[in-house]
């Protein structure tokens, strides 16, 4: 049995200026830290593209152990300081993929290295180069342990 | 008569907490793990 | 004002080398030897040489972030939106991690006050260009580059280290300071980016979950009640433009992530958020009050032959954190009616009642609704002590013949319509999970349905629950309780009424309802 109450003038200033703010709005990548790489840019998209369907758990490891080994390398280098970088190098470390921060690239053991000391460990291994963008072999390789993350 | 709060994108049955990956008062879904940022190692920040 | 000569044009250089330090290869290997070279070049300048002048470089820095701003975005057309936020956030981010890295370095590691009360500083200049600005540009002000520089220092300021872990509960009293002075209804055009930060996941986790011993929960309740305040006039006129559509589901959803994820937080303080939320915001009202606590089991309440007043809980009070007795005022009435309560008497007293709540003559204004919030609680806490002061429970009986229940049917005959229809709405905010709140307002609702002398009453207290219960979910677990025995209980003659059959869709609607409960 209210009904509606007059807007006092300092509320209609109030709507007034909330309307006009209505068109600066506030966009999703104000929060985040810049992103070096496919930033938040949003794309007309045809409607029969998956809008919105976030799958469920999809931030979990296990979730990222599935994804193929590949696509855990785009999104560790393409997606740099998100929780999605963070989750596909802990799944490429439950695959034995092993990070060098000299080199900032992945390698795994090809075979049992030839060589084990409290230093290094000296062998054959596969490595993702990121900047061929591909996985390539590497003999007599000397993985010093200082590298290994 | 009011909104039907399932359909503001939120995940109101996960079992954990939902603020965690709450994408805003604005958006029409959960964060994805790409629009998280995250405290990764100092050598991960490979730009 | 009186900026000494040349400072301008230092801080400007001074700027815009850090800018270009902060986005060098050197500066993102070693942050902190690139910091202290340029802390030697603001030495050099004399910027930091007396907290005068330390001000006035962050309040000429902000400005000029600012401005910077202003003209990209008004640059929109030759740029993509995306480039635009770029370009802003390539100055804007370096600027922040200044301040960052000078809250962080400032004083020595044991003295914390120099950090706290140099970001207290910083966010007080931000925020006095920001009101500044929105003064002069009004329906022009963009909120974008103070949205950046509050959210992003708040993250910078946030992440996990030693030196910023010690003074985190400052750092968060000294955003929530911010926050307040900028809240919507002194900043509107401010108010989208303003919920973007009260409600970003870091905020509500560092607020409600990781600051031990919820301290930073009475804080988060006021900036909550700021946003209250800010929308109930557009509310209660039901007339929702789009822009305060959209803001209105923003401040769904964050009561959904509330109820969610710290469902606590809203029982402690419902009452405060309650006493702001216009009485016509029914759903938003029902998503607060249906909060418990998540260790609590609530019997379905559409278990038959439920017995309430067999359950434990019910003789537990929940917590409320408002001072009710101190919202009683004047200190006179509050004395007449603690007289009244102890006493009985004067009868005078029931008969001046309505003549302390009502305020103007205006329909829809007539009643101090805050009073009346505060009146209905304080006397049913006052019922529930006096009751169990003779070793009784409250129950239909107990709650009867007694100056607390004269009161409550004072006030259900005494009022108008409107002053009624805000009485009961005061009692149906009691209707939650199960406890001694909860349990003695439902009695009380009933019994005043019971013994009501004319049928008008129980056709309000009818609409109340109603009005409650036929908006969309989710609803208290009291209001469904209450409404069931209501409808259930032969004693009541709930059916016979009139009001119930007074048009086929009303009966319909009643039938639904009952099938649904049944």
């Amino acid at each position: 049995p209210l009904g509606p109450a007059p807007l006092q003038r300092e509320h209609q200033f109030q709507l007034q200026m909330l309307e006009a703010a209505y068109y600066h709005l506030p966009h999703p990548s104000d929060s985040e830290k810049l992103r070096a790489y496919l930033p938040r840019n949003p794309y007309p998209l045809p409607h029969y593209y998956p809008q919105q369907t976030l799958i469920p758990h999809s931030d979990t490891v296990e979730f990222f152990q599935r994804l193929a080994t590949e696509s855990l390398f785009f999104v560790f280098y393409y997606m740099e300081g998100t929780k999605a970088q963070y989750l596909a190098a802990k799944a490429l470390k439950k695959q034995s993929w092993r990070f060098h921060t000299k080199y900032m690239m992945w390698f795994q053991r090809h075979e049992e290295p030839k060589v084990i000391n409290e230093e290094f460990e000296q062998g054959t291994y596969i490595y993702f180069d990121y900047e061929k963008w591909g996985q390539r072999k590497k003999e007599g390789f000397t993985f010093e342990y200082k590298y290994l993350e | 008569l009011g909104q039907d709060l399932k359909t503001l994108g939120m995940n109101l049955n996960s079992v954990e907490s939902v603020y965690p990956n709450f994408g805003g008062p604005f958006a029409e879904m959960p964060c994805r793990p790409q629009d998280i940022d995250y405290h990764v190692p100092s050598e991960y920040l490979i730009n | 004002f009186d900026d000494p000569q040349g400072l301008l044009e230092k801080t400007e250089y001074l700027l815009r080398e850090w800018v270009n330090i902060f986005h060098s290869p050197s500066a993102s290997r070693d942050p902190t030897k690139a910091f202290s070279v340029f802390v030697h070049q603001m030495n050099v300048h004399g910027i930091l040489k007396t907290d005068d002048l330390i001000t006035r470089f962050f309040r000429l820095s902000t400005q000029m972030c600012v401005d910077l701003c202003y003209r990209a975005l008004a640059d929109q057309n030759s740029s993509t939106p995306v480039l635009v936020r770029t370009k802003c956030f390539h100055t804007l981010d370096a600027f922040v991690r200044l301040i960052a890295l000078l809250v962080k370095h400032s004083g020595d590691a044991s003295n914390n006050a120099t950090k706290v009360n140099l970001l207290n500083k910083v966010l007080g200049i931000v925020a006095g260009v920001l009101l500044q600005d929105h003064e002069v540009h009004l329906t022009e002000f963009q909120q974008l580059p103070y949205h950046r520089i509050f959210i992003i220092l708040f993250l910078e300021l946030n992440t996990p280290e030693p030196v910023l872990e010690v003074i985190n509960f400052q750092v968060l009293t000294a955003f929530c300071h911010t926050l307040h002075i900028l809240r919507p209804s002194h900043a509107p055009a401010f108010a989208y980016a303003w919920l973007e930060l009260v409600s970003h996941r870091v905020f509500i986790g560092r607020m409600l979950a990781i600051t031990p011993q919820q301290k930073g929960w009475g804080m988060y309740a006021q900036l909550l009640i700021d946003l209250f305040k800010f929308l109930a006039p557009f509310l209660r006129n039901a007339e929702l433009s789009k822009p305060v559509a959209l803001f209105y589901k923003g401040t769904l959803r964050v009561l959904l992530v509330l109820l969610h994820d710290f469902p606590e937080f809203l029982c402690d303080y419902h009452y405060s958020f309650c006493d702001v939320i216009p009485p016509n915001c029914i759903q938003m009202r029902n998503l607060i009050l249906s909060a418990f606590p998540r260790n609590m089991r609530l019997p379905d309440p559409f278990t038959p032959n439920l017995k309430v007043d067999m359950l434990q809980e019910i003789n537990h009070a929940p917590r409320v954190l408002s001072n009710i007795a101190s919202l009683i005022q004047p200190a006179s009435f509050k004395k007449d009616l603690d007289n009244y309560l102890k006493a009985r008497a004067p009868v005078t007293f029931l008969s001046e009642l309505r003549g302390h709540l009502q305020v103007s003559h205006e329909p829809g204004l007539r009643y101090n609704i805050k009073l009346m919030n505060a009146l209905v609680l304080y006397v049913g806490t006052q019922a529930i002590a006096h009751i169990r002061s003779k070793t009784l429970q409250p129950n239909m009986t107990t709650i009867a013949h007694s100056a607390h229940m004269d009161i409550f049917q004072n006030l259900a005959v005494d009022l108008d319509t409107e002053g009624r229809y805000l009485f009961l709405n005061a009692i149906a905010n009691q209707l939650r999970y199960p406890n001694s709140h909860t349990h003695y307002f439902s009695c009380t609702l009933l019994y005043l349905f019971a013994e009501a002398n004319s049928e008008a009453i129980q056709e309000q207290i009818t609409r109340v629950l109603l009005e409650r219960l036929i908006v969309n979910r989710p609803h208290p677990w009291g209001l469904l309780i209450t409404f069931i025995e209501l409808i259930k209980n032969p004693i009541y003659k709930f059916w016979n009424h009139e009001f119930v059959h007074c048009a086929p869709e009303i009966e319909k609607l009643f039938e639904s309802v009952a099938r649904s409960c049944m």
